[in-house]
């Protein structure tokens, strides 16, 4: 599979380009996190189409970010759980 | 109140990205 670059993103509409970015991302989060994997892609896509590009370059800044995703959407079910008594 | 439960959108591998609202034309 090719790399996904740049200016293929920028020939695509914007929700496209979101999609491109989350057919790339979500098979590696779901090595990592098999049973958060379509909810942690969905918090990633909210970053910058730039940085995402950049985070898929980087096996080791996808990493950390992932792992902060997971602790965010833990810590989120956490107050979700607790609110409702 | 219950405004974020469906937080955060689920990505679905060959389902068209529905996490944003449209932007309407």
């Amino acid at each position: 599979q090719e790399p996904l670059t740049a200016s293929m993103l920028a020939a695509a509409p914007p929700q496209e380009q979101k999609q491109m970015l989350g057919e790339r991302l979500y098979p590696l989060i779901l090595a990592m996190h098999p049973s958060l994997a379509g909810k942690i892609t969905g918090m990633l896509l909210e970053i910058d189409n730039s940085e995402l590009l950049l985070l898929l370059e980087s096996p080791e800044s996808l990493h950390s970010k992932i792992e902060e995703a997971v602790a965010v959407l833990q810590a989120h079910q956490i107050s979700e759980s607790t609110h409702k008594s | 109140g219950s405004s974020s439960v469906n937080w955060p959108p689920e990505f679905r591998p060959g389902e068209p990205w529905k996490g944003y609202p449209n932007i309407d034309p």
